[in-house]
């Protein structure tokens, strides 16, 4: 355990928790999008099937029952809670997320280490995770203001993917075994900003990339957030309302 | 292997 990563895991609980306490204490749900929490909940459940089964550490398995907890909290206030659900913005959360999960589970059918259905179901829950918040990122593009809830939740999931990459970069440096993905994933990632960040072309180029390997899911996921970061800040910067281009 | 280092990660 390094220090990215448990800054990782720090930031990525606080996005989950942060997201959950304010929809249950102000009762709204505004410029949240349901698909990205009904999909991480996905990635969670398909990740975590050996939570009981296989016992890395207490730390560990507290986490995954947290990520777990908190994501299906969210979107069971959601789906059934009368006061939150009203503020659910249904109109212009319309990504079709089977679109996202059919491509993820076939890729993974196709591509992964061992055909075990632990396996496939993990490598599934890692493609999944890296094109997980595109809807909210379309939603955020469409209702083209960002309030502070959705902004601040897509700013950690963020800053969780970027310190997941030092993570890796780190390990990569000191475990002598890893493997030497830092020379592809690298070059693709600079293909990647060529394309511009209309998210489109985002989708079809991280599902495209994702065939290459679990690493490379986890670098699309982190650039998918590099546009939405260079807003934040910029609008945190001059101190104005975010809004994001089309 | 390769999903064998990430298992240990959330």
């Amino acid at each position: 355990m390094n220090v990215f990563r448990l800054a990782g895991d720090m930031t990525h609980l606080i996005s989950v928790l942060v997201l959950l306490l304010k929809i249950h204490t102000i009762k709204s749900c505004a410029g949240v999008s349901l698909k990205t929490q009904e999909l991480y909940a996905l990635v969670f459940s398909t990740r975590y099937l050996d939570i009981f089964t296989d016992f890395t550490s207490l730390y560990n398995t507290v986490m995954k029952l947290i990520f777990l907890g908190s994501s299906f909290s969210i979107v069971w206030y959601m789906r059934h809670h009368k006061l939150v659900q009203r503020s659910y913005d249904k109109d212009h959360d319309t990504f079709r997320h089977q679109f996202l999960v059919l491509p993820c589970l076939i890729l993974a059918l196709l591509i992964h280490e061992q055909f075990t259905f632990k396996e496939v179901m993990w490598t599934f829950s890692i493609y999944l995770e890296a094109v997980a918040i595109l809807p909210q990122l379309v939603l955020l593009q469409r209702t083209r203001n960002i309030d502070n809830l959705t902004g601040q939740y897509v700013f950690f999931l963020g800053a969780y993917r970027s310190l997941y990459i030092l993570n890796w970069i780190y390990r990569y440096f000191t475990e002598p075994h890893y493997v030497h993905w830092i020379s592809t994933t690298s070059m693709f990632c600079v293909v990647l900003f060529c394309f511009g960040f209309t998210i489109f072309k985002w989708y079809l180029i991280s599902v495209l990339l994702l065939t290459l390997s679990a690493w490379m899911s986890g670098f699309v996921q982190t650039l998918l957030y590099a546009d939405f970061f260079y807003y934040y800040i910029n609008s945190w910067k001059n101190n104005v309302k975010l809004t994001l281009q089309a | 292997e390769d999903s064998e280092l990430l298992k240990d990660e959330l």
